[in-house]
Order: C-alpha cells, then structure tokens, then sequence
C-alpha cells in the first residue's frame, strides 16, 4: 500500500498519525460506528489499520469506479480479520464446490 | 425473462440479518434460500434459524472431507441443505435465535418450521441462474468479498477481481437492467445481493454488482432448494 508518489523516509510511521488528519478521520469512524479500544496501544494499532484502509478504498474506488468506496465499519480491521469474523465460506475447490449433489437441468430460456 | 426482477417487491425476502463476528455466512445464505423457497411454494414468509445451522450441522463435502460446516469456523450452503435433508428441516428464528455464537444443539425436530426436501446446483452460466432465480426464488451463492470491506454503495464492477477466491456466502435476491453510476454518468446490468452484516453496511444491507463478467466469482456456486412445509 505504498503511495507511489510520495515514498515515507521517516523511520516511525505511526507516531506520525497522531494529530493527523487520518486521526481525525479515525475518531469520527470510531464515533459513528460506536468502537472503542482498551488500551493506547491498541487504539494506535488500530489507527494504523485504518489509515492503510483508508489507502484500500482509494485502490478500490479507482478499481472500481461505479461503486461507491471509503470508510466502513470495517475499516479498523487487516484483511485477514475482516475474512476471517465476518466471512466464512469455508475454502473448497470451486471446481467442484458448486456442484455437489445433482446439477439442475438447463432451462429454455429463449424469448 | 423480465429485464427487472426483485424477489423483495415480491415479499419473498426477511429483513437483512448481522451474522456478527462470527464466520456463519453460509447459514445465513443457506436460510435466505430456504425462506425465499418456502415463500414461493406457500406464499408465506417465515424467517429461519441460523442459529440451528451454526451449533448443529458439521456435514461435511463428500468430495473434500476438509470442508465441513463448522458453526462461526465456517462452512458450505450445500452441506447446510444435506444437513437440512437430514435433519428434516429448519426451525423458526423465534424459536432458535441467533447468538452469534456456536453453542449446543438444541434442534426440536417437533419445532420444524419448514424441510428441505432437494436441492441442486445450478450451472455456471448466468441466463441459467436469472432463470432460475425467477423460476425458484431466491439463490444461494458464493463471492469472493474483496470489495465488500469498503462497500458503500452503487454498482460494483472492479476491473480486476478474482473469480476462485470464493469466501462469503450471500443471497441473490434479483437484478436490474440500469444501475446508474455517478462517478461514470451512465448505467449499467446488476445484481442485487442480500447480506448479512446489517443493514448499515452498503446499500440498506444490500451489494449491487454488475452481471455478465461472472464478477467476483458470483457465478460459480450458485444453488436452489426446493422445500416442503412442516406438518
């Protein structure tokens, strides 16, 4: 999720969050979507979270430009949180997991 | 078939559900469709257990013994509809209610509501699945939900969005001819997708994504359930 315009030179990447504009953002998302977070280093883990999703629905709203992108109520979660609580097809070959069982017959659909 | 199509116009469709943090989208896929089914043979709606699903079935693919449904771990519709076969049917969500959490099960066989009697796959073509969808009601279908972490709103057709990495479990409901587009100024052929993670996610719970491109993988495993209502 590196921006390919301005490359980060600093060491420490989430000290710089603090008082941003992202933290702005990350307080107003944490307001409407009703989150709180236990301890300060938890809410400075999540807000880098955040910021890189924040990143993620740039990406997807240049992907995909007929939609709508941006923050959701998922936006303080990895990918791999996101998949893992709020998904949950379980991994099967699609080459055969939609077709256990009998297939259906083709219908006419002409007209 | 119709150029527009909503089974929710219809009344064939329960209010949008919130799965929670709990990875049980296949149940609420596997419910939508039976509900949607049930609809169609009786004209009536009953919302259905999930939570019957997610503490009581553990069938598994009988051509990959791994995939088995697995309460919030995870699991497959179809496994869910033999499961249902077996079981001999679903109860009502008011007598199984969810908890978003896997717990004992508590399935009264006296309390079934609705039973499954069959089910299919549908062939990976999307005139089939329109027809079918109309023909059956609501359809059980996999996606792969990339784009659905930062969904908002309007019609989803990314540029690039992988058709094998299938890992939700969603209830196709209907389509659209024209889907109008603002960043695009123009309109475009949808699907309309139930969800189940509330309805302040996306559109009133609700996912548009463009037909035609098997996007996302929508097309891939898609099924029906034919139902029989509980004596």
């Amino acid at each position: 999720l590196e921006d390919l315009t301005i490359r980060q030179v600093t060491e420490d990447r989430l000290p710089n969050l603090l008082g941003s504009h992202t933290e702005r953002k990350f307080r107003i998302f944490m307001s409407d979507y009703g989150k709180s977070y236990s301890t300060r280093e938890e809410y400075v883990h999540r807000l880098g979270i955040f910021a890189k999703n924040v990143l993620k629905a740039a990406e997807h709203q240049m992907m995909d430009p007929s939609a709508v992108h941006g923050v959701t109520q998922f936006s303080d979660l990895t990918e791999e949180e996101f998949t893992k609580m709020y998904t949950g097809l379980a991994d099967v070959d699609t080459g055969h997991g939609g077709v256990v069982g009998a297939e259906a017959p083709k219908l006419e659909i002409k007209g | 078939l119709p150029k527009d199509f909503d089974w929710r116009d219809k009344g064939a469709v329960t209010e949008v559900k919130d799965q929670g943090k709990c990875g049980s989208c296949w149940a609420f896929s596997t419910t939508g469709a039976v509900e949607g089914a049930n609809f169609v043979s009786t004209g009536e709606l009953v919302s259905l257990s999930e939570q019957q699903l997610v503490d009581c079935d553990k069938a598994c693919d009988p051509k990959d013994k791994k995939a088995c449904d697995n309460g919030c771990g995870g699991g497959l519709m179809t496994n869910a509809y033999k499961y249902l076969e077996k079981a001999g049917g679903l109860e009502e969500e008011k007598s199984y209610p969810y908890t978003g959490k896997r717990g004992h099960c508590k399935f009264d066989p006296k309390k079934v509501a609705v039973k499954v009697v069959n089910f299919t796959s549908i062939p990976l073509d999307e005139d089939q699945i329109t027809a079918r969808l109309v023909q059956h009601g609501p359809l059980s279908v996999g996606i792969n939900a990339v784009f659905m972490q930062t969904y908002i709103g309007g019609v989803s057709c990314p540029l690039i969005c992988s058709k094998k990495r299938l890992n939700h479990g969603v209830l196709l409901v209907g389509y659209g001819s024209k889907g109008f587009s603002i960043l695009r100024l123009s309109n475009k052929p949808y699907w309309i997708i139930k969800n189940s993670w509330g309805k302040k996610w996306g559109d009133n719970g609700y996912y548009k994504l463009c037909r035609g491109h098997d996007m996302c993988g929508i097309n891939s495993m898609a099924s029906a359930v034919v139902t029989q209502v509980s004596s």
